[in-house]
């Protein structure tokens, strides 16, 4: 995924079965943000990698003042990378299983 | 360790909490 100075990671371990799942987010590069980013520590918060989509979580995400606006499209895209790889990973452990 | 909350209009709940630690000595 390509490092858009935001970091999503699991914030619990993945049984590879449930339907929401909690992920973490942080800032590692403010500079990589067009505008300020006031909070300095991780949040958190459950993704349902069924039904949700990443830039809506990223747009709550800006009215709930962590980002600004200009800067959803960058934090939408780092969810998107991280779901996408916890998907990309069930799949292949359901495959390797049959 | 300081551990925020914040819940958004649509229900979703953002816990905000200090950066993981050894993210923090990675750089």
């Amino acid at each position: 995924a390509e490092d858009t100075g935001v970091r999503v990671e699991l914030a619990e371990e993945d049984d590879g079965k449930k339907a929401s799942i909690a992920l973490k987010l942080w800032v590692e590069d403010h500079k990589k943000l067009k505008g300020k980013y006031k909070e300095s520590g991780a949040i958190e918060f459950t993704f349902d990698l069924e039904k949700e989509v990443p830039e809506v979580v990223a747009q709550e995400m800006v009215e709930s003042g962590f980002f600004h606006e200009s800067d959803a499209k960058t934090v939408g895209k780092s969810i998107r990378d991280r779901v996408a790889l916890i998907k990309w990973r069930r799949e292949r452990t359901v495959s390797a299983a049959v | 360790s300081a551990t925020a909350q914040v819940v958004h209009s649509a229900g979703r709940r953002f816990i905000v909490s200090p950066v993981p630690e050894a993210r923090l000595k990675e750089h």
